[in-house]
């Protein structure tokens, strides 16, 4: 995988695209991936509004201002969200 | 403060002991091993205040607890890391106890002497990822240190008190630790920021 792809490009800041998004909440665990472009909207404004409560911004649904600048802060690589099935960051025991 | 699901922690003999060490052929080139070490041994330093758990440093990389490193982009662990700023850093949940930085990074313990404008601060990040480390995943807490996101030139080296009571939740409480030390160390930080 391209690592960046997981994150904003910081050498483009101000510049956040809805795809960008998309990848920023399904990689830190706030979006599963789904085919059904009827209910990928849906999907899209739950996910935000997640993020929004989760880290403690206004609950809005929508990529405001202040969401688009949350996303773009340097952060840590774990997710926010853990499903029990996350294999990557519960690799086993020593 | 959350749990990762399931809720594992490290789990042996009272008074826990866990060992880190250093790889040694992955640190970072913007800061000096004992400089390294000195912001480590100051984090680990800050959770062992609250908890009964003692962190030591140990050479034997291959048998420490926690084993610390610095590495770029794709590094084998299913998450590569990103350059600079994005992913600052990740750890697994325990007991594994691998805890991986970006070297990509600025790294910097003096943002006197470091001038650049994306330099992010070790030990804010070291004490982040130690509290995963010890099984605590992220808060929605703004002012606690297992809050997500740090912005650049920016620090948060103190527990917040839904740090601490995460933890304990999970170690139980150090003997010495009085909240109103606590609260104190909060105060100050508030008046300096």
């Amino acid at each position: 995988r391209n690592p960046s792809q997981f994150t904003i490009n910081p050498s483009q800041p101000d510049v956040v695209t809805i795809p960008e998004i998309k990848r920023h909440l399904h990689r830190f665990g706030y979006l599963q991936r789904s085919n059904d472009s009827k209910s990928d909207a849906i999907l899209f404004e739950k996910a935000l509004a997640r993020y929004q409560k989760n880290l403690g911004l206004p609950i809005t649904g929508k990529p405001d201002s202040d969401t688009l600048s949350h996303i773009r802060l340097p952060r840590c690589g774990f997710p926010d969200y853990v499903e029990s099935k996350t294999t990557a960051f519960h690799a086993g025991q020593k | 403060y959350v749990y990762f699901p399931g809720k594992p922690r490290w789990t042996r003999d009272s008074p826990l002991k866990l060992t880190y060490a250093f790889s040694q052929e992955n640190l970072t080139p913007y800061l000096t091993p004992a400089q390294i070490r000195r912001v480590f041994r100051r984090a680990f330093g800050k959770w062992a205040s609250v908890i009964p758990v003692s962190f030591v440093e140990t050479e034997d990389y291959v048998f420490a607890d926690i084993k610390i490193g610095f590495f770029a982009g794709d590094h084998g662990d299913g998450e590569p890391f990103d350059g600079v700023l994005g992913v600052l850093a990740h750890t697994f949940s325990p007991e594994n106890g691998r805890l991986h930085l970006d070297n990509a990074e600025t790294w910097a313990v003096d943002f006197d002497e470091q001038k650049s404008s994306v330099a992010v601060d070790l030990e804010s990040v070291a004490v982040h990822e130690i509290g995963h480390v010890l099984g605590l995943a992220h808060s929605s807490v703004k002012d606690a240190a297992m809050y997500p996101t740090l912005k650049p030139r920016s620090k948060k080296v103190d527990l917040n008190i839904d740090d601490v009571v995460g933890v304990q939740s999970l170690y139980g409480t150090n003997p010495n630790f009085t909240l109103s030390a606590l609260l104190a160390s909060e105060t100050s930080t508030n008046l300096a920021d």
